[in-house]
C-alpha cells in the first residue's frame, strides 16, 4: 500500500488523511474495498459541496466535516428527514401506507 | 416581539438533544419535544414523553418511515395523553411495534393543535409568548453544515420542498465578533450589521451542529421555515396567565 501511495497525487493523500479521521471520529467501517472506495468519493463531493455552500452562503454558517459526511444526499435524505416527498405533491399524499415495512417474522 | 428568546434559559425547558438514528421520526421527535417545553413553561413540570408511542400509535403504523407534526399530535389526542419515555423508550427500529399506549400512565397531554401563519413575525410573537413551535424546512444544507447562521436563497435552498420537522426554540441577532469570527475577518456584505436568527434544535444527537442546535436567518424564509409552523396547545384558551420568554 505505501509504494502504491507514493505515486498518488498528494491532494488525494491528503484527502485520505482527512477521511481516515472521519472514520476514526464517527466509528465507520466499511464492507470491502470497492465500498470504501465508493464512501472516499462521496466524502470528496461531500467537501467540495460544503465548500461551495460555504462560498454562497449569506449569513456566517460553517460548513464541513459532519456524521454525515459520507452519505450521498438522497441517502442522507431518505435516512434523516421525514420522507420523501415529490415537488408540487401535497406532503399528505405523500404518505405510503405499509406496503414496504419489513416485518419480522 | 422582544429583541431575542431563547427558550433553553428557562430552567427545565432545556431537555437532551434526541438522536433519531436511521428512523425518520424527525416529526415524532419535534412534536415531543414541543409538549415537553409547553408542559415545562405552562406547569413547570419537566416530562420527557414516549416517541415510540408516536410512532407505533400512529394512524399509519409504519413511524420509522416519515410522517408529519399533525399525525403526531392527532395520536396524542386520540391516546389522551402520551406515556413518558422512560415507561415506553424509544427503540428506533424500522421493525413494526404494537401500540402499547394502553399499558402505561400518562404523563402528558394536550388540548388540540394549531397551525401558525406563514409569517415570520406571527410566529416570533407566538414562539416569545408561548414556547417553542415545530417547524418543517428544507434539509438540504444541514448535511455539512458545522455552525453559525445559515443564510441561503431560494436558489440554494428551496423553500418550498420541506423534509425535516424541527423545534423552533429561539431567536436573537448575532454580534460584530461572531461574524468576524465566522468569516475570518472578511465579510461580505455589512460587516457590522448584526444577523437575525432563529435556534433550532435538531434531532440529530448533541455531536452535530452547535451540541445538536442550529440556527437559521429569521426575515427572508430560509429554507422555508414558514411553510408548517405547527404547535400544540396544553391548556384552554383564554385561561392562561401569560408567559414570557427568557
Amino acid at each position: 500500500d505505501s509504494l502504491w501511495e507514493k505515486d498518488l497525487d498528494p491532494d488525494l493523500l491528503k484527502l485520505k488523511q482527512v477521511f481516515e479521521l472521519f472514520r476514526a471520529q464517527y466509528d465507520r467501517s466499511y464492507s470491502n474495498p470497492k465500498e470504501y472506495a465508493r464512501r472516499l468519493e462521496i466524502f470528496a463531493h461531500n467537501l467540495a459541496q460544503a465548500r461551495k455552500m460555504e462560498a454562497e452562503d449569506l449569513g456566517t454558517a460553517e460548513f464541513g466535516m459532519t456524521p454525515f459526511s459520507d452519505l450521498t444526499e438522497e441517502e442522507f435524505e431518505q435516512l434523516h428527514g421525514h420522507q420523501k416527498i415529490t415537488p408540487g405533491e401535497t406532503p399528505g399524499v405523500g404518505i405510503k401506507v405499509g406496503s414496504e415495512v419489513m416485518v419480522e417474522s | 416581539v422582544p429583541p431575542s428568546c431563547d427558550w433553553r434559559k428557562l430552567k427545565g425547558v432545556k431537555s437532551p438533544i434526541k438522536q433519531q438514528g436511521n428512523c425518520n421520526c424527525c416529526w415524532a421527535m419535534a412534536a415531543a419535544g414541543n409538549i415537553e417545553a409547553l408542559w415545562c413553561i405552562r406547569y413547570n413540570r419537566s416530562v420527557q414523553v414516549s416517541v415510540q408511542e408516536l410512532l407505533d400509535c400512529n394512524r399509519c403504523g409504519d413511524g420509522c418511515k416519515g410522517g408529519f407534526v399533525w399525525d403526531a399530535f392527532i395520536t396524542v389526542l386520540n391516546n389522551s395523553g402520551l406515556a413518558s419515555e422512560k415507561d415506553y423508550p424509544f427503540r428506533g427500529s424500522l421493525k413494526r411495534h404494537k401500540c402499547l399506549a394502553n399499558n402505561y400512565k400518562k404523563v402528558a397531554w394536550i388540548q388540540d393543535f394549531i397551525m401558525l401563519q406563514n409569517n415570520e413575525q406571527t410566529i416570533a410573537q407566538y414562539l416569545a409568548t408561548h414556547g417553542p413551535i415545530t417547524v418543517t424546512i428544507n434539509m438540504k444544507l444541514l448535511q455539512q453544515y458545522k455552525k453559525g447562521v445559515i443564510k441561503a436563497t431560494p436558489a440554494t435552498c428551496d423553500p418550498y420542498l420541506v423534509n425535516h420537522s424541527v423545534l423552533l426554540v429561539g431567536f436573537g441577532k448575532t454580534n460584530s465578533t461572531e461574524r468576524r469570527r465566522a468569516k475570518g475577518g472578511h465579510s461580505r456584505l455589512h460587516p457590522h450589521r448584526p444577523i437575525p436568527y432563529w435556534i433550532l434544535k435538531n434531532s440529530w444527537g448533541a455531536e452535530w451542529g452547535e451540541e445538536g442546535y442550529f440556527r437559521l436567518h429569521r426575515g427572508s424564509n430560509t429554507c422555508g421555515i414558514t411553510k408548517f409552523p405547527l404547535t400544540a396547545r396544553v391548556d384552554l384558551q383564554g385561561k392562561k396567565a401569560p408567559v414570557s420568554c427568557p
